[in-house]
């Protein structure tokens, strides 16, 4: 719970939205 | 062998892209592997970046600290700026997950300066951004407010109505 507040730090949730797509490729 | 590391690595951002985190570790950390056995510096700091991300979905930051801090250190080696401003952006909000906010400035400042040395109008934005909310978590609002009005002008600047 307390973790999942943190992510609520919007810059935080934006990067980890990219993040979400964000594989380096072979 | 070095096609059986490329393999793992595509099964592992498959597996990532599913949502298998744990599965997508599993196959990073074995082309891991292979990219030491061949010495292949760049497919391991691909690694370290992979096995970072997975790490934030898992919820084990610190584990995804040590790898994006390994990614540093090889985009350093490999003199990739844009990586290592990749690598200090991913340390910053890591740290910000753990809540050590001096860390996180550091490295927010770092990708700032980089940022700004490749023209990434973008990543400066993110980095001021980042850097706002970080100094107001430590309660220093003077330079919170410096960041977060260098992130509006920037904002506006790239027509980012968001």
């Amino acid at each position: 719970v307390q973790r999942m507040n943190f992510i609520q730090v919007d810059s935080v949730q934006r990067w980890m939205d990219d993040l979400t797509l964000m594989t380096e490729c072979e | 062998r070095a096609a059986q590391g490329r393999a793992y690595g595509n099964l592992g951002n498959t597996h990532y892209l599913l949502g298998n985190f744990r599965k997508a570790v599993m196959s990073h950390e074995q082309r891991l592997l292979i990219a030491r056995e061949f010495g292949d510096r760049s497919a391991e700091r691909r690694a370290y970046s992979n096995l970072g991300n997975a790490f934030i979905f898992l919820g084990e930051f610190e584990m995804a600290a040590e790898y994006y801090k390994r990614t540093l250190q090889l985009a350093r080696q490999l003199k990739d700026r844009a990586v290592e401003a990749q690598s200090c952006y991913s340390l910053g909000n890591t740290y910000t997950l753990l809540q050590d906010y001096e860390k996180a400035i550091d490295y927010h400042l770092k990708h700032l300066v980089i940022a700004q040395e490749l023209n990434d109008r973008v990543g400066e934005g993110r980095a001021c951004w980042s850097l706002g909310n970080a100094y107001t978590a430590l309660g220093n609002h003077d330079q919170a407010v410096h960041f977060a009005e260098k992130h509006l002008d920037i904002s506006r600047e790239l027509g980012d109505r968001n």
